[in-house]
């Protein structure tokens, strides 16, 4: 489906540390 | 966390000793939440740039340039700043212009929707988004009703959509929205 992403959840990851 | 599209950012210097397009670099591409932040959080905020200067978001595969086969037809919804607006504003309507962009916040008709540009001028930054029709006018309208309310303009604030075709040849005064 399509991919679609409000504000708020783009934000979330804002500063969360990468994965390594 | 995929993103609908992948994307590269751009960045232009003005630098009037080269071409136009010698002064334009691609800086990365991404296609997942993650990367964009990583990107986002590791370039110069649009505020710090020196007058000339551009960011573009592009969809892979669009160069940030009227003459691009998706971009030819199109235009541009756009947001022109005043001076103090840099200091206040710019930076945050950069953000949610690309958090529009990239999260697909246009539903069916964000497929028409090519990049974002935003230019740093002395007499007035500008912020855009480019879509590929502008005959479109079903989804023209949708993407600036849209992109408006994602920018938190005030209803009253008017914002117009140019055809580059219309950009490419006629002067500022003649430009029609």
């Amino acid at each position: 489906g399509k991919k679609q992403y409000d504000r708020e959840f783009l934000l979330d990851f804002q500063f969360m540390p990468a994965c390594i | 966390h995929r993103l609908q599209s992948r994307w590269a950012l751009w960045f232009f210097k003005n630098d009037r000793s080269r071409a136009w397009q010698d002064n334009l670099h691609l800086v990365t591409k991404f296609d997942t939440v993650e990367d964009f932040w990583a990107v986002y959080n590791h370039t110069q905020l649009p505020s710090k740039l020196s007058p000339g200067c551009d960011y573009s978001l592009f969809k892979d595969g669009i160069e940030p340039m009227w003459e691009d086969p998706r971009n030819k037809r199109g235009g541009r919804w756009l947001v022109s700043l005043s001076k103090q607006q840099r200091h206040m504003e710019l930076d945050h309507l950069w953000l949610e212009t690309l958090l529009c962009v990239i999260g697909e916040s246009f539903g069916e008709y964000s497929r028409e929707v090519c990049g974002a540009v935003i230019n740093i001028r002395t007499k007035g930054d500008k912020i855009a988004v480019w879509t590929q029709e502008a005959e479109n006018r079903t989804g023209v309208i949708h993407i600036g009703h849209v992109y408006k309310e994602c920018l938190g303009l005030p209803p009253k604030m008017i914002i117009g959509y140019q055809a580059h075709a219309d950009t490419a040849t006629k002067s500022n005064t003649l430009l029609k929205n």
